[in-house]
């Protein structure tokens, strides 16, 4: 564990934590794409069925439990508890054509032929863009509550964060994962846009909004 | 190691 790692795991947290919050405080998910929230839930239960069979450290479980659970609870939270405000006529993206991609990537590119590492590729590739159906519905609506904006800042400072812990890594431990850091990097790269558009705008203390 | 899986990564 390094500070990277443990500030872009801590970022990731508070991104779900303030994702909550919105939906809690404005009693709506509102501007929430429901497809990426259902890949994320789909990413953590891929990625963590170790959980079951190897032991890394209480923190390491403690966190995939929560990520877990978390996701599940915001999808019931749109599902049922929020249904009326979700508004799936602008959530159009096309999940198929991640979902198929990302299966393809895996078989292709995975550590071992095996069950578990074809899933744990998979969850690689489908979470550097499991982003894209919510920067989607932002760029059909063109714009966005500031507490959505918070918590996409948070999601993608998780990423870009885990960009410096792979380089410290390959220094101190001589550790390279080719699929993660590759993914990573896509997924990093995802959020450049709106990164723009929040540090000259939303952290101005201007309202999210593209030019149309 | 390269191309070793990083386990220990969320």
């Amino acid at each position: 564990m390094n500070i990277f790692r443990l500030l872009g795991d801590l970022s990731h947290l508070a991104s779900i934590l303030i994702l909550l919050q919105k939906i809690q405080s404005t009693r709506s998910c509102r501007g929430i794409s429901f497809k990426t929230q259902a890949l994320y839930a789909t990413v953590f239960i891929t990625r963590y069925l170790d959980l079951f069979y190897d032991w890394v450290s209480l923190y390491n479980f403690v966190m995939k439990i929560f990520f877990i659970a978390s996701s599940c609870y915001v999808l019931y939270l749109m599902k049922y508890k929020y249904r009326p405000t979700h508004d799936p006529s602008i959530d159009t993206f096309r999940v198929e054509y991640l979902l198929g991609p990302c299966a393809v990537l895996a078989l292709l590119f995975h550590y071992r032929f095996t069950l578990p590492e074809l899933l744990w590729s998979f969850s690689i590739f489908l979470e550097s863009v499991a982003i894209l159906p919510q920067l989607f519905m932002l760029q059909r609506t063109g714009e966005a509550e500031t507490i959505t904006t918070h918590y996409l800042a948070a999601l993608g400072a998780y990423r870009a964060l885990y960009i410096p812990n792979w380089i410290y890594r390959w220094f101190t431990e001589d550790m390279v994962d080719p699929i993660a850091v590759t993914a990573g990097i896509v997924q990093t790269a995802l959020y450049l846009d709106f990164f723009y558009v929040y540090f000259t705008k939303v952290l101005q203390g201007q309202k999210f909004e593209l030019p149309a | 190691s390269q191309g070793a899986h990083s386990k220990d990564e969320l």
